[in-house]
């Protein structure tokens, strides 16, 4: 069974299974503890805790004392939550960056201090806390910003935290484009800048410090906007979501070239928005979409079918193009039910049939479908200009 | 009564060289 579509094949919305995007996935350190003892792929290995490996940085012994750690999670992922598992003390001072864009540009996530507005410039929040105008208002128009925090005391070695810190109550991923924005990242990169305790002195030489890591975990599900159940690897082998409900591109964001009957939306809860195909009658391989036409139908259809073929003409290809006429011993979908016209020579007085009849235009005293005949009471003549004349 | 289809054979073309269809 496929979980986008129900019992009676409607489609529905499907969603990745949850998962930890990090996972075997190749971390890009600033530094490395040289021996090679520690390389950065311990930090996505899922090594448990009873035998935990740990990425190591070099030994440190300047200001700044910056490591960064980028992991590129090889597509759109929607993120739950990020985690980072220290086998070293807990750094003072950590930030979390996003990238959508596979690491053009980034914008921050979270920040991590005992000195917020020292190091990042930033008020201290406790999690939980809600921030100063706390509503919908005031948070979703331009997106919830990164909080900072100390780093909570009771953790242990472990620094984490959730999309949906600091965020109001309530807020709801389906309905929410903002927030849909916020959780949307295609890297990860953790710049950790302050060593705990007396080794974090200010300029000059430090005592010698090492960063290391165990696990750098990001939970979350592949996205592909409620069009896809799995992500799969390309035939280059790139991470794509494996699309359905007409919908194609790594994160299904775009209708199917022939689906293009209704604009491409993001499937919710209670409706999976599949992209229709265009009503073409077999007709036509290619359609395009048009708004007015779309708003026109009450927003139920927009697909204009392009290049119709087997002599068929029109919006669905549903009708027979000039020249030719509708065969109704025939299904519409049939691909000779259009007919050429078959106006005779001299008996028609043109070449263009009634598309729906096949009747030729016949000129005076001329009968038949295709004007082959003279009509009762006429006989034919020597002229081809009044081929047939009254019968004296 | 079904009327005969017109004999192309019958027409003189003789003034209208220009219209007469390919046979």
């Amino acid at each position: 069974t496929d979980p986008c579509y129900d019992e009676a094949g409607a489609p529905q919305r499907c969603i990745p299974e949850f998962v930890n995007a990090a996972l075997g996935r190749e971390v890009q350190a600033s530094s490395t503890d040289p021996r090679q003892t520690h390389p950065a792929a311990f930090l996505t290995d899922a090594s448990a805790a009873a035998d935990r490996t740990c990425w190591r940085s070099e030994t440190l012994t300047r200001t700044p004392l910056n490591v960064t750690l980028t992991l590129p999670l090889g597509k759109a992922f929607e993120l739950v939550y990020v985690s980072l598992h220290f086998c070293s003390a807990r750094p003072d001072s950590a930030a979390v960056f996003k990238s959508q864009d596979h690491g053009r540009s980034w914008s921050p996530l979270r920040f991590f201090s005992s000195q917020c507005s020292r190091v990042y410039g930033r008020p201290s929040r406790a999690v939980g806390q809600a921030p100063a105008q706390a509503s919908l208002g005031s948070i979703v128009p331009r997106g919830p910003e990164a909080l900072c925090s100390e780093p909570p005391p009771r953790t242990g070695p472990l620094l984490a935290f959730s999309m949906q810190d600091g965020l109001p109550p309530g807020q709801d991923l389906d309905s929410s484009p903002v927030l849909q924005d916020w959780v949307t990242a295609t890297d990860i990169r953790v710049v950790l800048t302050r060593p705990v305790g007396p080794r974090a002195t200010e300029g000059g030489v430090v005592a010698p410090y090492v960063y290391s890591v165990g696990e750098l975990q990001v939970g979350g599900r592949c996205k592909c906007n409620g069009h896809a159940s799995r992500c799969v690897a390309d035939t280059q082998g790139r991470l794509v979501c494996d699309c359905r409900h007409g919908t194609e591109g790594p994160d299904c964001e775009r209708c199917k070239p022939f689906y293009c009957d209704r604009p491409w939306q993001r499937a919710t809860a209670h409706e999976a928005h599949a992209c229709l195909a265009c009503s073409c009658n077999g007709h036509a391989r290619r359609c395009r979409f048009n708004m007015e036409l779309y708003r026109l139908s009450g927003r139920r259809s927009g697909g204009v079918c392009l290049n119709c073929r087997h002599n068929t003409a029109g919006r669905h290809c549903h009708y027979c193009r000039e020249g030719f006429y509708r065969d109704q011993t025939r299904v519409l979908s049939h691909r000779r039910a259009c007919k050429a016209c078959d106006c005779h020579p001299v008996g028609a007085a043109g070449k263009t049939c009634n598309q729906t009849t096949g009747q030729c235009p016949c000129k005076d005293g001329v009968t038949g479908l295709t004007c082959n005949r003279c009509a009762p009471g006429f006989q034919q003549s020597r002229s081809p200009v009044a081929p047939c004349v009254k019968i004296p | 009564d079904v009327m005969p289809t017109l004999d192309m054979a019958l027409f003189d073309w003789t003034d209208y060289e220009d219209l007469k269809p390919d046979m």
